[in-house]
This record gives C-alpha cells, structure tokens and sequence, in this order.
C-alpha cells in the first residue's frame, strides 16, 4: 500500500522533471529533485525504487524516462473524464482552470440546482441539472467527481455521485461524508496551507 | 528544521482531536490519531515528541491538553490577518469560506485592478485598488497574503505584498514566483488532489 505522501511526492517528482526537461537536463540526479523539494536524496531513491528500477546506479535518470514512468504510475498517461457539482464562486474557479487540463483531466460535465444556473453555458460548458446527474455521467463516461456544493449538500451529492459509478471523489465541502468502501475520497482543506504559514510565522517572531 | 509533511500531519491531529473531544474522549492514544489517518503510531509519536513531552507512556494524552499543544505549534492561539488580492471565482470563493475563520485566520482586506469591482463590498468587506495595497495592509497590519490573480500578474503582486512587509504568501496562480529569503511561500495546485485519484484509479484496473 503506496502512502499517501509518496503520491503527492511524485507529483512534485513529475512538475521538477517538467522543468528540468525545459532546462535542457538529458539527465537528472536525485539530488536534483530532493533539493527542489528540499527533501532527502534517499527519500527520492525510496520512493522511486517502490515501483521499480529505473535510471543507473552513478548515472541518475533519464529525465524524459523517468518523467514518463512516474506519468504511468500515476495514471496520467490517458485523459480522465470528471463531472463537477455546484457551479458556484468555487466550482466556476475550478472549470475555467486550465490547469486540470494540462495533467489530463477534463470537466466534462457539470451540475447544479439553482434553476437560474441550470441550460446556462459557463466556460464552454452546460449546466445540467443535478436530478439528470446519473444518466449524463453514464452517457459522458466520467470516473472522477468534484464536489463543489455546501457542506449540507456534499453528502447527497456524494450519494449521487457513487450511485452513478463514480469511484473517485474530490470533496471541498466543509461536511465529513462518507463513501462505499471502494471509493476512493480524496478532501481538501485549504485551511491546512494557511496553518502552514502560521506555523512559520509564529516560530519567526522567536 | 521541521519537514513540511510533519507540520500538514499537525494539522490533522488537530482535526482528529477535535472530533474526539466532541465524541467525549477526554484521553487520546497515538494509535486512536494514527488509525483515523491511516498513517503508522510510530509516525504520530515520532512527531510530537519533535516538540516536547505530551502525554504520559502507556496512559495517552489529555485531548483538550494536546489539542491546545499542537494549536500551539501552529501559531492557532491567535488570530491572523489576511489580505487577499483577485476577488474573482476563486478569491470570491476563499472570502466567502467560513473554514478559514473557525482557525483564527480573517481576510481583513481585499484587492482588485478592475475598476468595476473597485469600491464595491463582497462578503461584507469592501474591495480596494491594488495600488493602496502598501498603506491599508500597514493600517491593517495583515501577515499573510493570498494571491488569487491570474499567473501572468502573479509575480507584480508578490512583490507589492513583499514590499508591504508580507512575510507570508499563499499563491494559487499557476505561475512560479520568487520571493525573499525571509518570506515563507506556499502554492496549491489542485491538479496534485486530482492525481491522487487517478493514481487510485489506474490502480484499480488491474
Ligand atoms: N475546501 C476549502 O478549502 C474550501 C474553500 C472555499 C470554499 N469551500 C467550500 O466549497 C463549497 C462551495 O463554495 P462556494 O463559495 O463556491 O459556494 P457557492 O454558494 O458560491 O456555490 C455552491 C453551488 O452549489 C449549488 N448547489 C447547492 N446545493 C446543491 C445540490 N444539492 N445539488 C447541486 N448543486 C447544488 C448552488 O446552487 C451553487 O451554485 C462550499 O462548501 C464551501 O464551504 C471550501
Ligand atoms: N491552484 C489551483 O489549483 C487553482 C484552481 C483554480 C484557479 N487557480 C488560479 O487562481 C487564479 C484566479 O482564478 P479565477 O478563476 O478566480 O480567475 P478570475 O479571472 O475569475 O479572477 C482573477 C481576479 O484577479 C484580478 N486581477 C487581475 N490582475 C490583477 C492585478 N494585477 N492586481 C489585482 N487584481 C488583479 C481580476 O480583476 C479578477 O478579479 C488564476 O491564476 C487561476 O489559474 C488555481
């Protein structure tokens, strides 16, 4: 079982070898990598040698390689079709994004309730209504659901969403909700950047 | 120096800890914090002990007790001023977010280059020309800023923060911004949220 840390490392991994690519790297270390980060070098090792063996012992890692394998392990190498609910100030943010694109991941279909929202176009896109929720992700084919709806909304929704197929969810509604046990639920809380930059703070001012 | 991943960790003690005392669990074990984020015991006493001697071996820790430790740690035992600057979906959406206030972190000023969302109030607050950003974040005396514009103006923006005295900034611009060497600089990406998901989901398919 892969930790969660890991797999936000090799994000990070993949966004450090896009710029090293740029830079004209051939080749990358894993002291490259570990300093853009500000990790350890053997931290990089570890958790690349957990899916494999690539690069060279003294040689480092073909930098469009590597690159490539750590789009694979992640499953960025296809797109991914994802359904939106709750077009509000958030969710309006999150579909004019472009860089949800650029990894793979498209808004192919959005939802909401307001009657005042529902046949409009936002960013290119219709505004279904939630109660045709089930019908359109089938038909559209999408595997991921964001969840962009008030917090007494997010656990409906969810229901909606896992009743339609879907099996991964991103959630930013404040709400605990809960998910069929293979689901994959993923929540953000952008809190925790803003308590990462008090933590900083409160130690500076020692 | 304390590892990014462990100050995020922090974060989520405190979540669980807050739970648990709403649930009555006036002791809490390391095992109790290390199951609900499915992250080792080791890792969880690992940390703490990293500030100072909580809880007594084999007995656990007072949960009100080590929830105010960790507030501590994280600099939550005041409030912070925030300044925000592009009030448009996203910034609208972080304004409006109660989650941030209920750890002690108000958006106190906001800004904005659009003359037709100059002067206007949103959310309550009212929302001011870029160029007084020095004088009104001096007057409000904020300490962290969020930068909510789009990327080509991200790094303008960063710099009027810094030269206001910001000495923490959240970016949420896809754009790579450089700032002083005594100001902390935090970004989000979403998309990393998104291929946690599709990690999980390619995955899934075998
Ligand atoms: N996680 C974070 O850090 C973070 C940050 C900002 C906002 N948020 C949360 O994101 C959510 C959206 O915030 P916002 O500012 O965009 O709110 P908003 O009120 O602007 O938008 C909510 C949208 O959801 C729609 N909606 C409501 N109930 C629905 C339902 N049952 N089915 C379908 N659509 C429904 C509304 O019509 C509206 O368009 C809120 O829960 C907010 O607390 C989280
Ligand atoms: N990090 C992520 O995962 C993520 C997700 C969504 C959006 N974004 C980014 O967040 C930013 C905002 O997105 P949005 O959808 O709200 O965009 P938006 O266009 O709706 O809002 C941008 C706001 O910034 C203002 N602005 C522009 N230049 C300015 C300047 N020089 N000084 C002051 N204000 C200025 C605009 O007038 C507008 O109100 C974009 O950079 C977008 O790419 C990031």
């Amino acid at each position: 079982k892969i930790p969660e840390t890991t797999i936000a490392r090799l994000s990070s991994y993949l966004r450090v070898l896009d710029e090293l690519g740029r830079m004209g790297f051939d080749n990358t270390a894993s002291y490259q990598l570990a300093e853009e980060l500000d990790i350890n070098d053997s931290q990089v090792r570890k958790d690349l040698s957990l899916f494999g063996q690539f690069g060279k012992p003294g040689m480092g890692y073909e930098t469009t390689k590597l690159k490539r394998e750590i789009q694979k392990i992640l499953g960025l190498t296809r797109k991914w079709k994802v359904a939106l609910i709750g077009v509000g100030n958030l969710g309006s943010a999150l579909l004019a994004y472009k860089g949800f694109k650029r990894q793979g991941f498209y808004i192919v279909a959005v939802f909401d309730n307001d009657p005042k929202k529902i046949g409009k176009k936002w960013a290119g896109i219709v505004i279904h209504d939630i109660t045709q929720l089930k019908p359109i992700i089938r038909k559209e084919r999408t595997e991921i659901g964001i969840i962009t709806v008030p917090a007494p909304a997010a656990q409906e929704v969810a229901n909606l969403l896992t009743k339609a197929g879907i099996k991964a969810i991103l959630n930013f509604a404040p709400a605990r909700i809960s998910v069929p046990k293979d689901v994959r639920l993923s929540n953000v809380d952008l809190s925790l950047k803003l308590e990462n930059l008090s933590f900083f703070l409160s130690r500076r001012g020692r």
